[in-house]
């Protein structure tokens, strides 16, 4: 899995991904 | 809600039950974004709508190094209209079931 988990010092986790190539906006 | 180039959505479908909901986060346009952004990819986190303020959690995204700080009001932002707009959905079903 490409998935990355960060635990904050207040103990929230974040799980950072990457985006989808359909998500992102036509630049 | 205005576009602030940063995306908000569910990332699990709303019971409108649950105080605590997963939420998806994702920079949909780096051009509105202060600092010079990198790419993270997108971030998913859960958001207890009781208890929670959007902006502790975009700080706490810029002090894991994921925002820099000059982007913190704009992540912010952009998770208090998601909330906004979940709060209101609920409210309205709420009160159409009655």
């Amino acid at each position: 899995s490409t998935t990355t988990e960060v635990v904050t010092s207040a103990g929230r986790r974040f799980f950072v991904s990457p985006v989808p190539e359909f998500r992102l906006k036509e630049q | 809600a205005e576009d602030t180039g940063v995306r908000v959505e569910l990332a699990e479908e709303d019971d409108g039950k649950k105080t605590s909901i997963a939420l998806r986060l994702w920079v949909e346009d780096p051009k509105k974004l202060k600092g010079k952004y990198k790419d993270s990819g997108a971030i998913e986190f859960t958001f207890d709508l009781n208890k929670e303020v959007p902006e502790a959690v975009a700080q706490e995204m810029v002090d894991s190094g994921l925002f820099l700080d000059s982007d913190m009001k704009i992540v912010g932002r952009s998770i208090r209209d998601r909330v906004a707009l979940i709060k209101w959905r609920r409210e309205r079903t709420i009160s159409r079931d009655k």
